[in-house]
């Protein structure tokens, strides 16, 4: 349906605003690299499914995008493009995240098996993934448009899923509330800054937060 | 049991 491939699109076009915003700065200011190390775990908890599970070439195409791209990034961050000023006003405690996500994905899961724990673990971990990248925007007070279009474009994609789950509700009759539930959490992590994109961004100011 | 949804989305 058409808000899925919306989504998965404005996926897509994320990761490329990020991997053309990297290059052609050569630089990677502004950039959590916390965030995207979190996208990492969330991508390889979630898609190394494929080497079990078949859904489409699509599918399979899709995730090993999103597996590789996670990972080249966090090397460009690492390695080519090392920016110290930007590491030391990236200071989220993950680590919180990542063990909420765990402990999360213990209790709610479709059944207690390795895959399904993977599952709602990636799905809790991308929920609260952002906030170390909405953390230091909030600590420099502005950002660099291109990092905000990035940004717009991620929160887009799992808002997007939202109307295409309540319309697979009723064509299909399929509900995953894990999914439903997570989405909506995050979705309003980026309530706020869809807030401020729309004011500032779109009517050509620059991004800087009040 | 609960049933599992077919996790096909991404």
């Amino acid at each position: 349906n058409i808000f899925r491939a919306a989504g998965d699109l404005s996926h897509l076009i994320s990761i490329l605003i990020l991997l053309n915003t990297i290059q052609k700065s050569r630089s990677i200011a502004g950039i959590s690299l916390k965030t995207q190390i979190l996208y990492v775990l969330v991508f390889l908890t979630r898609y190394l499914d494929l080497t079990y599970r078949y859904v489409s070439i699509y599918n399979t195409l899709m995730k090993l995008f999103f597996i590789s791209s996670s990972i080249y990034i966090v090397y460009l961050m690492i390695y080519k493009f090392k920016n110290t000023e930007t590491e030391q006003i990236d200071t989220f405690p993950i680590e919180y995240l990542i063990g909420g996500s765990f402990i999360l994905s213990l209790i709610f899961n479709y059944k207690f098996q390795f895959g399904e724990i993977l599952w709602s673990f990636s799905l809790w971990l991308e929920s609260v993934a952002i906030l170390p990248q909405l953390f230091m925007l909030q600590r420099t007070g502005e950002a660099r448009t291109l990092t905000t279009h990035y940004i717009f474009a991620l929160g887009a994609y799992r808002t997007l899923y939202i109307p295409n789950w309540i319309f697979r509700w009723i064509s299909e009759g399929r509900v995953d509330y894990l999914a439903i539930f997570t989405g909506i959490v995050q979705t309003i992590i980026y309530s706020d800054f869809f807030y401020i994109y729309y004011h500032r961004v779109l009517k050509g100011f620059k991004f800087e937060l009040p | 049991g609960k049933k599992i949804p077919n996790h096909d989305e991404l």
